[in-house]
């Protein structure tokens, strides 16, 4: 563990306490995309599958559980608490999201690094968390304004991304056998996704206004 | 890497 991932692992919590911490203090989840977190559900479920297979650390189990259990409780609030429900836009949200599964799916049957049950569905995961959070992304730009804690959790989550990539940057010089292309391409390719709204989000904090993205 | 735990990352 270096300092990279550590800090990685820390900015991906802070942005899932930023998102529960808005949709409770708010009771509302606008400006949330559903389908994103949907999509982040099935992403840590078909993840941590290992959770009963394989043990890296105690750190590693904790981290999985918490992953696992925040994100079905944001899912659960958006469609279940009676409050939060109703704030929800569906007609803002209508990224097809069945598509990214399908298609994570298809090139995890064909880009594995081995073809056994679990290590399938760790592909799939790596392929479907890279583009999950496009229909977040699109529903931000479709709704211009951006409220502070929306803005946060989004930045949070892309400072994630950029810190692990850190991280395989770390690995890759300091460990003699770190080979993993298919989560660093993957990785790269979703840290990509974010350089948009890091743009706009950099302006917005130089000019101290408020964060908009252009239609 | 030991065997089975190349996933050592979250």
């Amino acid at each position: 563990m270096n300092i990279f991932r550590l800090a990685g692992d820390m900015t991906h919590l802070l942005s899932i306490l930023v998102l529960l911490l808005k949709i409770y203090a708010t009771k509302s989840c606008s400006g949330v995309s559903r389908k994103t977190q949907e999509l982040y559900a099935i992403v840590f479920l078909a993840r941590y599958l290992d959770l009963f297979t394989d043990f890296i650390s105690v750190y590693n189990t904790f981290m999985k559980i918490v992953f696992i259990a925040s994100s079905l409780a944001i899912v659960w609030c958006i469609r279940v608490h009676p409050m939060v429900k109703r704030s929800y836009d569906k007609d803002l949200d209508t990224f097809r999201h069945y598509l990214l599964v399908a298609a994570s799916f298809l090139l995890a049957l064909f880009l594995h690094e081995k073809f056994t049950f679990l290590e399938i569905f760790w592909a799939f995961s790596i392929y479907l968390e890279a583009v999950a959070i496009l229909p977040q992304l699109v529903l931000l730009q479709r709704s211009g304004n951006v409220d502070n804690l929306t803005g946060q959790y989004v930045f949070f989550l892309g400072a994630y991304r950029g810190l692990y990539i850190l991280n395989w940057i770390y690995r890759y010089l300091t460990e003699p056998r770190f080979t993993r292309w298919i989560a660093c391409v993957s990785g790269v390719v979703q840290t990509a996704l974010y350089a948009d709204f890091f743009y706009y989000y950099f302006i917005s904090w130089k000019n101290n206004s408020k964060l908009k993205l252009p239609a | 890497v030991v065997k089975g735990k190349i996933h050592d990352e979250l």
